[in-house]
């Protein structure tokens, strides 16, 4: 464990509990999109199967519990209990143009072709597109809720940190997993433009709309 | 090693 990964497991973890804490406390989903929330929870079933298998340790455990746990509680919060505060006008991204592609990618390229990781792989694959649909959302509505704008924040920035989590490691472990950096790189390079307009806007305190 | 397998990042 090194600096830049508990900072960015924390980071993620405070982006899980703000979106569930907004829908929870407002009672409205409205500007969030329940794909991306639906992909989420998909790329933490398919990775952390491991549960089942190993155990790496507590901080391991716990984390991985939490992460499932609070994602299939914002999709339950989205699709079932608050529903008519649901978008879906708006959340209208075609994933199975995400979803078909990455599962036959997971397939052609991984380290072994076992069932376990190859949903690994397909985990990974997944996650660096999964926020997509949200940032679509955000661009067809051409604005987020300032919360909205924290939780992407946090969210992007975990993957920022987890590759500089990999360059520590990389450096002082000589270990590097290609698969995972490679998507990444693709992960936070889709956040990019928000990171642009969180810090140009957000962090000046005016609200986020598009066009910019 | 330089690729080594264990999976102990979330």
């Amino acid at each position: 464990m090194n600096v830049f990964r508990l900072t960015g497991d924390l980071s993620h973890l405070a982006a899980i509990i703000i979106l569930l804490l907004k829908i929870w406390k407002s009672r409205s989903c409205a500007g969030i999109s329940g794909k991306s929330q639906i992909l989420f929870a998909i790329v933490f079933t398919t990775r952390y199967l491991d549960l089942l298998t190993s155990f790496i340790s507590i901080y391991n455990t716990s984390m991985k519990v939490i992460y499932i746990g609070c994602a299939y509680a914002t999709v339950y919060l989205i699709y079932m209990k608050f529903r008519a505060t649901y978008d879906g006008n708006h959340d209208s991204f075609r994933v199975e143009f995400l979803v078909v592609p990455v599962g036959g990618l997971a397939v052609l390229v991984n380290h072994d072709f076992s069932f376990l990781e190859i949903l690994w792989t397909f985990s990974i694959y997944l996650e660096s597109v999964a926020i997509l649909p949200q940032l679509f959302m955000i661009s067809k509505t051409g604005e987020a809720e300032t919360i909205t704008t924290h939780y992407l924040f946090c969210l992007g920035l975990y993957r920022a940190l987890y590759l500089l989590n990999w360059i520590w490691r990389f450096y002082f472990e000589s270990f590097f997993d290609m698969i995972a950096i490679v998507a990444g790189v693709v992960q936070t390079v889709l956040y990019c433009d928000f990171f642009y307009l969180y810090i140009t806007k957000v962090l000046k305190g005016k609200k986020l709309s598009l066009p910019a | 090693g330089i690729d080594s397998k264990h999976k102990d990042e979330l």
